[in-house]
């Protein structure tokens, strides 16, 4: 692709942040990742569907997927293997982009707290769903999704469900 | 072998992204 994709230095992982994945980690007894890149040129509200293989493809990925996962402290991806050596990728796959309006991104973010399977019973009510929720999104997208120094007319965010068959599976 | 999908209902990818800024949110579980 015609993107260039690197890493943002690394900071110290927002309260909200952490919050929000542990959340979704006990209630689904999982490893939740957030992964981000920097993408230049910027991408359009329409990349989102060529750029998201691109990310997938380039040599970013697979060191992005480990270090989130060891920034975590999962290290799940990291003991005993090598990059390259043994691919996190799938060869084939289709990432296929559902767009999301705000309210269905943040719709889904509750779904993760709320009816993912929980084997545990660790679903959360929703007035704490809510509150981790709105709190993430605001550290994520800026106050009202338009926090851009650049001003009033920046873009907004744009969202999307992807279909998850990217990564190999147990 | 390090897998991170699993296969459960449980696996999703999340994508927001503007302008330099891409985020990709994966659960699994």
């Amino acid at each position: 692709g015609p993107w260039t994709f690197s890493a943002p230095l690394p900071t110290p992982e927002p309260p909200a942040v952490d919050a929000f994945l542990s959340a979704v980690d006990r209630t689904t007894n999982g490893n939740t990742l957030l992964l981000t890149a920097e993408c230049d040129p910027p991408l359009t509200a329409q990349d989102g569907r060529a750029a998201l293989p691109a990310l997938l493809r380039s040599d970013l990925f697979d060191p992005l997927l480990r270090g989130a996962d060891a920034r975590r402290g999962w290290h799940n991806l990291t003991d005993g293997s090598r990059p390259h050596e043994l691919p996190l990728l799938r060869r084939d796959f289709r990432a296929a982009l559902a767009p999301l309006d705000r309210a269905g991104f943040l719709a889904r973010l509750r779904r993760m707290l709320r009816e993912a399977w929980s084997p545990y019973r660790h679903r959360l009510p929703a007035a704490q769903a809510e509150r981790l929720v709105g709190d993430f999104a605001r550290e994520l997208l800026g106050p009202d999704g338009r926090d851009d120094p650049d001003g009033r007319d920046a873009p907004a965010w744009s969202f999307a469900a992807v279909g998850p068959d990217f990564l190999r599976c147990a | 072998w390090p897998t991170y999908f699993d296969g459960c209902g449980n696996d999703t990818a999340t994508l927001a992204h503007r302008g330099r800024t891409l985020h990709l949110l994966l659960t699994n579980g």
